[in-house]
């Protein structure tokens, strides 16, 4: 599913994102 | 609430935390009262690890967590996960009710 691999990677950008905070 | 002004002699004090939860200006956690040591709740990492546990491919659904977090109000369950969701450590799949952990490859 298209869908869910695109959720996992923006939340795994934000998740990134929050980690370089 | 007013504040309980101590009478005769401040022998013992007493403090009672009396955790105010002011949903409205953030919104985004109101479950989240104690800090540990990843910054996470208790139990928002209770949530997070019951997510994590599941291997399904589309993840955990809304069902399962109301279910083995009989404990948490649906309402608080929603926040925590829509906490999570934010801060990247979880991703919703088929729908919004079904979540999945980032990093449990």
């Amino acid at each position: 599913l298209q869908r869910i691999s695109r959720n996992k990677a923006a939340a795994l950008e934000r998740l990134a994102g929050n980690q370089a905070l | 609430s007013k504040p309980q002004s101590m009478m005769g002699g401040g022998a013992g004090t007493n403090m009672m935390p009396t955790a105010h939860a002011s949903m409205s200006s953030t919104g985004s956690y109101s479950g989240a009262s104690m800090m540990l040591v990843n910054g996470l709740s208790a139990n928002q990492n209770q949530v997070l690890s019951l997510i994590k546990s599941c291997h399904e491919p589309q993840g955990i659904s809304m069902q399962d967590l109301k279910q083995k977090l009989s404990s948490m109000s649906v309402t608080v369950i929603r926040q925590i996960v829509d906490f999570l969701s934010n801060e990247g450590h979880i991703f919703s799949t088929i729908d919004e009710d079904h979540f999945r952990s980032t990093d449990n490859e």
